[in-house]
């Protein structure tokens, strides 16, 4: 797998850091060095996607990003 | 609407408040003025009250800060988290904390501070996030006028509260509306770069030719100039851009950007004084015209010379025999027009110039 770009790894980025906050995704690294995506993550992207009403395909498309990055409260969207 | 877990609530109704500190970005008397009416329109639908403190420990403690701010839960900076506020409970339970790296207003200018005091106050009472993009406890910021609960709110407050003992009336906000309703009406339909945008109310919903289920949004979440209603939306692919009419005004939209020079009047197109809205609208790829329909009539404007076509008005009945003789929203797919009125969409093919299918419009939604 080629090393993702840096936009990739920037969107990464935020996924996980809104994940983390909003969603309960776990600490630590998600997945391999090479390949991105963990059961975890995916499972979480799913969970946002389908709070959201978005087409629930557990990958960072360009609607999940977009809501990802849309000005927010800072509760997060699945209990404690 | 959601509840935190244990459905965590206040269980004395006399709740107390202080404001300890407050943001440069407006006057004292306008932050003071934002938190009593965000805390009264909590008020006016359940049996809480809310008293002021101005020292000591009360039950919400409202803030200012940014970055950490002493409660390990970091402001981002502009933009991004707005506030935060934690359920009901002793200590931290119930306060309330703004960014103060945002910019705060009490109108649509920034932040307005109001909306943002109100939501974050449902979390402070034991509201989670909602999943209905038209209601409050949504949790992605959009800026709207008037009563700010919707059905939604009001329904999960009062299932931990009860109604106002005064049963004083309020007028929610409508909810979103439902893609399946039988008796579902469009308000415009657009394409915008291969998907189709439909517009009802305060939303748009997304169709992507791929996926079967639309996507909800609130049009000020994607398109925050553009009004809370519109009567009428096309695209014009050769420039990439998209016209959107409401009331007497249009807008251009390149993508999400509106386009420099916009709003216009309508009538700049060539439309007499006379046409006080748009009821819907189409470009014809085949002829490079667009139609403009506004009630039983309709015109045709030249998107190369940008004229209006000669011998126009024409009756909308005369020159589509078996439609209805207005239109509520226009599309062209494929060969087709396809004509909403009401509940009822009308599938008219351009070259055999006849209507071919009469369906529901929530049909176009998949339902």
């Amino acid at each position: 797998m080629p090393l993702s770009s840096p936009e990739e790894t920037d969107n990464w980025l935020l996924a996980e850091k809104y994940l983390r906050r909003f969603y309960n995704l776990r600490a630590g690294l998600q997945g391999t060095k090479t390949h991105r995506s963990s059961d975890a993550m995916q499972a979480k992207i799913r969970e946002m996607q389908s709070f959201f009403n978005l087409q629930v395909t557990g990958s960072l498309d360009a609607n999940t990003l977009e809501l990802m990055s849309m000005a927010r409260c800072g509760v997060p969207d699945v209990g404690e | 609407y959601n509840h935190f877990p244990r459905h965590l609530k206040w269980e004395n109704t006399k709740l107390t408040f202080r404001i300890v500190n407050y943001t440069p970005d407006l006057k004292k008397a306008d932050v003071d003025r934002a938190i009593r009416n965000a805390f009264n329109i909590w008020a006016g639908v359940t049996p809480l009250t809310f008293k002021k403190l101005h020292e000591g420990k009360a039950d919400i403690m409202i803030a200012f800060g940014t970055k950490e701010h002493g409660d390990f839960n970091p402001f981002d900076g502009p933009d991004g988290l707005l506030a935060h506020a934690y359920a009901p409970g002793r200590d931290i339970g119930g306060d309330t904390h703004f960014d103060e790296d945002e910019h705060w207003s009490k109108d649509s200018e920034a932040y307005n501070l109001f909306l943002v005091a109100t939501h974050e106050f449902g979390h402070a009472l034991g509201l989670s996030h909602s999943t209905d993009p038209g209601a409050l406890m949504y949790p992605v910021y959009s800026y709207g006028q008037g009563y700010p609960l919707s059905e939604d709110d009001i329904t999960g407050i009062q299932a931990l509260y009860g109604p106002n003992p005064s049963h004083r009336k309020v007028k929610p906000k409508p909810d979103a509306p439902n893609k399946c309703d039988p008796m579902l009406s469009f308000d415009a339909v657009t394409e915008l770069r291969g998907e189709t945008i439909i517009f009802k109310d305060r939303f748009y919903w997304r169709l992507h030719p791929q996926f079967a289920e639309p996507e909800q949004t609130l049009i000020k979440s994607t398109w925050p100039s553009l009004p809370n209603k519109v009567d009428a939306a096309y695209e014009y692919p050769e420039k990439d851009m998209v016209f959107i009419f409401s009331g007497i005004r249009m807008w251009a939209l390149n993508g999400y950007n509106l386009v420099e020079g916009y709003p216009k009047y309508i009538h700049k197109l060539g439309l007499p004084k006379t046409v006080r809205m748009v009821d819907a609208a189409v470009y014809i790829p085949d002829t490079g015209k667009t139609l403009l329909f506004s009630e039983e009539h309709y015109w045709s404007y030249d998107e190369k010379t940008n004229t209006m076509d000669s011998g126009f008005p024409r009756s909308i009945e005369m020159d589509f025999p078996g439609m209805a003789e207005e239109v509520d929203a226009a599309v062209y797919q494929y060969g087709y027009l396809h004509f909403f009125h009401e509940h009822t969409q009308f599938e008219y093919s351009y070259s055999a110039r006849k209507v071919i299918q009469i369906v529901r419009t929530n049909s176009f939604l998949n339902c």
